[in-house]
């Protein structure tokens, strides 16, 4: 019996596996992650980006979760003066099977060089996602420093549109999204509202072209956004912009037996 | 002889009427006893070994567990066996060829989160049900 028992237990912890056994079991643990083969991030050996300092947060909140320690808590990456901002996600990642972030794609500004009013769009592929689940919500996250210029004493009514078409010479076809009134002064991360046209892109990814934001002062006149103190794709690392998607699962994942 | 002596012991506490026990196969039990019950066991998957750190961004393993051990009459030392493993065990007893012993299996299991980069830079956070075991029964 006891010969067994070591035996079992010499098997289980101190087998040194082959290099055959051991890219089976990375097969076996893989398919059970429903991933087709092993990802290959490029390393880019820099500060770690925004996405994934987020996401880390958010894997603390979800682990600590799963060891039931904390019911429904969850700690987002945003300082307190914005807090008020951000809708109360709590349910939502709780009940969350899969979050995703996307790095942003592609960022064109109009600004201060070009004609009012200034804008700057964004653009996110959101092509590679779970299968069998739906999106409950999706949210831009943008980082706010201190604004410069003659408006730090106002509040900025910051504004995320859905490009719905867009035409070659002349505005494009747009779908207000979320709004969020700002006092210039405040600094941290906005969190806006996109679930609806997260849907939309699911459905037809041909219709995703990007979300556009427009600032203006209380009287409409337009504030450029860098000028705002808005953090765009060529801002620090850790204060990039980037979009969050929560899904859930359909029903539980159905592994084909062997 | 501690043996022996729990042999006498536990025979006095089975109060099963002789006639449901097949000859030979209660001594059976008996042999097993030096045997481990079903219980929890230590088991760590490591992404760390499996060489995956580099697109597995937390946790660098988890703690997994397994079930082992034996499920034999009378069940009263596993807390979690259920009605059915118990007469199955009893089956077991008097026909070995019809019903196998109850199976040392968990009895809750609970979800692990893992955060991992796609091919794209992208992050996911997912959340994968049924990874660890909390408790181990007979079934």
């Amino acid at each position: 019996g006891s010969f067994l028992k070591n035996h079992l237990h010499s098997s289980f912890i101190h087998r040194k596996l082959s290099g055959r056994e051991k890219k089976e079991i990375q097969r076996e643990i893989l398919s059970i992650m429903g991933l087709p083969g092993r990802p290959r991030p490029h390393s880019e050996g820099k500060l770690p980006s925004s996405a994934p300092l987020f996401m880390l947060d958010l894997y603390h909140a979800m682990a600590s979760e799963d060891e039931d320690d904390v019911s429904q808590g969850v700690s987002h990456p945003v300082p307190s003066s914005l807090s008020t901002q951000i809708p109360p996600l709590g349910t939502v990642i709780s009940e969350a099977d899969t979050v995703m972030s996307f790095v942003n794609m592609v960022e064109q500004d109009q600004d201060i060089f070009h004609q009012k009013p200034y804008w700057k769009e964004f653009k996110f592929d959101l092509t590679q996602l779970p299968k069998g689940e739906t999106v409950t919500a999706a949210e831009f996250r943008i980082y706010k420093m201190k604004s410069f210029g003659r408006s730090t004493n106002k509040t900025l009514h910051i504004s995320v549109y859905e490009i719905n078409k867009s035409h070659h010479k002349r505005e494009s076809n747009l779908f207000l999204l979320d709004v969020q009134n700002i006092a210039a002064k405040e600094e941290g991360w906005l969190a806006f509202d996109i679930t609806a046209a997260s849907n939309r892109w699911l459905l037809n990814p041909k219709y995703n072209l990007g979300l556009r934001l427009y600032i203006e002062l209380d009287g409409g006149q337009s504030v450029d956004p860098g000028l705002a103190g808005l953090v765009g794709r060529r801002g620090p690392r850790p204060k990039q912009p980037f979009l969050v998607t929560f899904f859930r699962a359909n029903q539980p994942p159905i592994r084909a037996p062997r | 002889s501690v043996r022996r002596a729990m042999k006498k012991k536990e025979r006095k506490t089975n109060d099963l009427p002789q006639s449901n026990i097949v000859s030979g196969k209660y001594d059976h039990y008996h042999e097993s006893e030096g045997r481990e019950m079903c219980k929890r066991h230590e088991l760590y998957v490591s992404f760390r070994d499996l060489e995956w750190l580099d697109w597995v961004i937390a946790p660098q393993g988890y703690a997994a567990y397994y079930c082992h051990g034996e499920c034999s009459f009378p069940l009263d030392s596993c807390m979690n066996a259920t009605n059915h493993a118990i007469l199955q065990s009893l089956v077991h007893l008097m026909k070995p060829e019809a019903a196998p012993k109850a199976c040392c299996a968990p009895t809750k299991l609970s979800a692990i989160s893992v955060l991992y980069y796609d091919n794209s830079n992208n992050v996911i956070l997912k959340k994968y049900r049924n990874m660890v075991v909390k408790s181990c029964g007979c079934h």
